[in-house]
């Protein structure tokens, strides 16, 4: 369901 | 970034100003929900602990590290400083609800990677953090002006990233389908507080509930 991306959000 | 997500974080910043703003110029903490800023600050600690395996950039940093230092600070003046001022009778919602829902969600969801369970485990749970402040909300049956900024900041900020995320998705093709839904469900918990918070306090009106 979701990527594991770096998060680059708050 | 996008101008979106920028007036985003800075009505998130804001809220968190009013909220001390509040707190500090009637020196009582009350109408607001302990229970809310310690589920926020769960959420912050969660979802901020990238802190330490991952650099974003300097405005990524501070503003996390701000988030995470506010609102320790604000359970601090709500359980110590004012507590006086706390009725913990108002501030009954059942919260181990949320956290043992978000914690589940997490888990099924997250392929068991740490980090993705905790970053998924402070989004879920941040969609329904507002929910003891708003029930709080419901059994006084009206709040303070400033209290009703507050909310109104921290509710449209993630009403932004909504639009915010639209616009990643159109010009990056950024999908992220859990932010999205998890966002949604945050947003629409404050619809009945929108509506009351345009008809009544942006008229000079004192918001209560019907």
């Amino acid at each position: 369901l979701s990527p594991h991306r770096e998060k680059d959000e708050l | 970034m996008n101008i979106f997500r920028l007036v985003a974080d800075l009505m998130h910043l804001a809220s968190i100003f009013i909220l001390l703003l509040k707190i500090q110029k009637t020196r009582s903490c009350s109408g607001i929900s302990f229970k809310s800023q310690l589920l926020y600050s769960i959420v912050f600690v969660t979802r901020y602990l990238d802190l330490f395996t991952a650099f974003i950039s300097l405005y990524n940093t501070s503003m996390k590290i701000f988030f995470i230092a506010t609102s320790i600070y604000i359970l601090y003046l709500m359980k110590f400083k004012f507590r006086a001022t706390y009725d913990p009778n108002l501030d009954t919602f059942r919260v181990e609800f949320l956290l043992g829902g978000s914690l589940l969600l997490a888990l099924i969801f997250s392929d068991f990677v740490l980090m993705e369970i905790l970053w998924q485990f402070s989004i879920y749970l941040e969609s329904v953090a507002i929910l003891p402040q708003l029930f709080m909300l419901s059994r006084t049956g009206e709040a303070e002006t400033i209290t009703t900024h507050y909310l109104f900041a921290l509710g449209g900020y993630r009403a932004l990233y909504l639009i915010n995320w639209l616009w990643r998705f159109v010009t990056e093709s950024h999908v992220d389908k859990i932010s999205w839904i998890a966002g949604a469900v945050q947003t629409a918990l404050y619809s009945d507080f929108f509506y009351i918070y345009y008809t009544k306090v942006l008229h000079g009106k004192k918001f209560e509930l019907p």
